[in-house]
């Protein structure tokens, strides 16, 4: 799974 | 995205939409925290500082663009409109942010992913945003009177977190997406200040009643 799994939510 | 996300979003979305409404049709924020609108400013601006540097979407883009903007207005007319700010229950509000900021900024210096600037700021804005509405719900349980707008408000915004845990549950089992420990804790910590409203939300719904929390 990508590093950013959570940094694209808001 | 899947449907758990959008749904958080768009609860969340509602749920400024409704406070913006009250604000500027209802010309009131009676029942309204500004300690807790203030700290949503801070949450926001902490976490997006990564707007100018990284892009993940047209919709991630315009959707932080879209918190920021509202998040400080609201605070604006709640301060300075000369006739919402005299509908402010000030004298109910007096939760000291201090008490959430520095030991949210303290954790977030102990605890993080890495420790540069804007990841420390990001973990920070995960622990305030989880304690951020506390001030509301305090102001809420001195309040006799809480209007509908008012509950629905505090409402979908718990609903928006209780999404976002469905999100993540998603993303794990279904999507293969790394654990996360930092967000979700906080995510669960934050849904679960929640419980107590939505319990006597629920409630007041079910037998047609007004919304009034025990003190």
């Amino acid at each position: 799974a990508d590093q950013s799994s959570v940094k694209d939510e808001l | 995205m899947n449907a758990f996300r959008l749904a958080g979003d768009m609860t969340h979305l509602l749920s400024i939409i409704l406070l913006l409404h009250k604000i500027r049709a209802m010309k009131s924020c009676a029942g309204i925290s500004l300690r807790t609108q203030e700290l949503y400013v801070i949450v926001f601006v902490t976490r997006y500082v990564d707007l100018s540097m990284k892009y993940y979407s047209f919709y991630n883009s315009i959707m932080k663009i879209v918190f920021l903007g509202t998040s400080i207005s609201i605070v604006w007319y709640m301060r300075y409109h000369k006739v919402v700010k005299q509908t402010y229950n000030k004298d109910v509000d007096t939760f000291r942010h201090i008490f959430l900021i520095l030991p949210c900024f303290v954790l977030a210096l102990l605890i993080n992913r890495a420790f540069t600037v804007i990841e420390v700021l990001w973990t920070f804005s995960l622990y305030l945003e989880a304690v951020a509405i506390l001030p509301q719900l305090v102001l809420l349980q001195r309040s006799r009177n809480i209007d509908n707008l008012t509950g629905n408000y505090v409402f979908l915004l718990g609903a928006y977190r209780a999404f976002y845990l469905l999100n993540w549950i998603y993303r794990f089992f279904i999507e293969n997406h790394q654990v996360r420990w930092i967000p979700w804790l906080s995510g669960l910590l934050q849904t679960a200040i929640y419980a107590d409203f939505f319990y006597y939300y629920i409630k007041s719904w079910k037998n047609r009643e007004k919304l009034k929390l025990p003190a």
